[in-house]
């Protein structure tokens, strides 16, 4: 499903260089749920937005299902992250003077479906995110910081998409709250769903099958996960 | 040293009221190390919020040092807020187009020292946060999120503050960067600081002396932390 080979990332600040990857192969087969952990600052989220096609490589190749990702124009990009990614962000990026419902309803937009049917699918992605009812119709800058990640999560799993790509998904959610979210993504997981998940936290890396450590821009371990 | 007798704070959204605190009372004593913990949406930040002086509570009272906050005018809480406290906010608020030094010297703008001697302390609050020289003249949107997050808690410590308000300041890092965080924290402390520090992670509440515990607004639990 999802092949690179090699990847660098090489940001410029003036005339200093940051390499954020140093040369990343990995493949991850369809219907995988994989963690990757490493220290603030390795390249997780660098990674995660290359393999969202958010962002281009300095250097490699990145396959996402046998297509040569590079090769595609933005429509086609557009429409390969609409119909089969989705984002949960790390820091949300949600509309702060939007509801929830909207928010959550957004990705849904491009398609040819009433009102009505996309907030169903709304208030059941918001179910699976386990955030209150009677948050639903706040604006998403009179939330909570766990509340606002609760939304961004909905928002992603909205379209059904095959892979989710979540970064920290429970960095601001209490434990009870944590496990909601975890089961959710078991859920998909065991319908066909891709997951792959940054997370800090060894609690939540221990429901993955497969553990991927990176250190520096590069992969320092890729095991499968003993506990499972 | 902060003291609240039966804070409340309700949000107006439209026609509907949340009630984020429904009768908070509680006294922190100078130099105290205190946790307050409970689940995503229980009141937590919105505490914090009115602790710092940075928001008013719908009712009830907050003295701190003994001044009643509600008397004083705009001048005094602001004279108030960067003398004495430090806030680390749960999404970080620095400018994005302003380097890492920038951001951490902001709040001693207003104190008559030059700015090599303002580097110099930035630089002192950076190292105590554990964020790398290489870093520092990044912008602010140019890194990590748990760079971001160690730049919010320098920030939050350079001008000594006698009371640290921290909310969730390691749910975006990795264990190792988190003990670099919280081992400069006790280190505050053991100087007479006052730290309150907001957390859902266990293994951070349990370097604090008391832990409150939080939940549906109005406090579950006070006790000391019997690992300690
Ligand atoms: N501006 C606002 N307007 C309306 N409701 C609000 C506003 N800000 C916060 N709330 C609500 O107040 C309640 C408490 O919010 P608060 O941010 O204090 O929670 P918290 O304990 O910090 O949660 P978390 O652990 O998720 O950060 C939540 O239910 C939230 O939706
Ligand atoms: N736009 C940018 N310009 C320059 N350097 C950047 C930029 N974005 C990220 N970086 C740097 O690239 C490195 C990797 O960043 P990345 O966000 O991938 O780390 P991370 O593993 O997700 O960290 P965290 O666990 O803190 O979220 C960091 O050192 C960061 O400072
Ligand atoms: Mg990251
Ligand atoms: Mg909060």
């Amino acid at each position: 499903l999802i092949e690179c080979q090699d990847l660098t990332k090489i940001y410029k600040t003036g005339d200093v260089e940051t390499a954020a990857l140093r040369g990343i192969s990995l493949t991850i087969e369809k219907g995988e749920f994989v963690s990757i952990i490493g220290p603030s600052g390795s390249g997780k989220s660098t990674l995660m937005h290359i393999l969202g096609a958010l962002d281009t490589p300095t250097s490699g190749q990145f396959f996402l299902e046998n297509a040569d990702v590079s090769t595609l124009d933005d429509d086609a990009l557009s429409e390969l992250r609409r119909s089969k990614i989705g984002f949960v962000f790390q820091s949300f990026n949600l509309l702060p003077r939007a509801t929830v419902l909207r928010n959550v309803m957004l990705p849904l937009l491009y398609l040819n479906i009433g009102e009505m049917q996309r907030k169903q699918k709304a208030l059941a992605a918001l179910k699976s995110a386990g955030l209150e009812e009677d948050r639903y119709y706040n604006l998403s800058n009179q939330l909570s910081g766990g509340q606002m990640q609760r939304v961004s999560i909905a928002r992603a799993l909205i379209n059904n998409p095959a892979i989710i790509l979540a970064d920290e998904p429970t960095g601001n959610l209490d434990t009870k709250t944590s496990q909601v979210i975890m089961e959710a993504l078991c859920r998909l997981h065991k319908n066909g769903h891709t997951i792959i998940l940054i997370t800090h936290e060894a609690e939540i890396a221990a429901y993955s099958e497969r553990i991927i450590s990176i250190r520096d821009g590069i992969i320092e371990s890729d095991k499968k996960n003993a506990k499972r």
